[in-house]
């Protein structure tokens, strides 16, 4: 069967694209 | 080829998975190529009964992945409140920064997951810890502009300024 892979978890950047503070 | 025990985690196969450790419980905590164990990758893809598995089975929550990611910030970005509170129960510290300075509650936030914010914060999230960029949580949330997740927020802070 096809093995479906999960991609590898992640944590986003969380101020991309807010301005700068 | 058989599938890794991370991917076996994630996808939520607990016979497999079982099968997987008998071969040794090295395996339990056993990190990927980034840092992330099994139990992460089972957190990350919300796989409840699994989380619940690998903490009977011994797996330790508190690791965290090469930059410091922990499976408490992973479930949080996706909302997964009842592996959230899960964790907590088990004494993951609800404050745990990462190398960018993030915090269960701004992944939460940063999701826009109410009942994940509300959760955090009944726990003792701590509202002033700030991003590396210096966002709060309440800067995250007005700047993303979510409002319930804003509410839920200021709710929090009145009911701390009630009972004080």
């Amino acid at each position: 069967s096809q093995l479906s892979l999960y991609t590898s978890p992640s944590l986003p950047n969380i101020s991309l694209g807010l301005p700068a503070t | 080829d058989t599938l890794s025990i991370h991917q076996l985690a994630a996808q939520g196969d607990l016979v497999q998975l079982m099968s997987h450790l008998q071969q040794g419980s090295s395996l339990l905590n056993v990190p990927d190529d980034r840092g992330f164990t099994p139990l992460m990758w089972a957190a990350a893809f919300g796989e409840i009964a699994v989380v619940k598995f690998l903490l009977q089975m011994g797996a330790d929550p508190h690791t965290l992945a090469k930059e410091r990611e922990s499976t408490l910030s992973l479930a949080s970005i996706q909302g997964y409140t009842d592996i959230v509170l899960l964790l907590l129960d088990h004494g993951v510290d609800v404050n745990i920064y990462d190398w960018n300075g993030g915090t269960p509650l701004l992944y939460a936030v940063h999701g826009n997951h109410v009942k994940c914010v509300e959760a955090l914060l009944a726990k003792g999230a701590d509202l002033t810890m700030e991003a590396d960029s210096g966002y709060s949580p309440m800067d995250l949330a007005v700047a993303l502009g979510f409002k319930k997740v804003q509410q839920a927020i200021e709710n929090h802070v009145l009911k701390l300024l009630q009972n004080n």
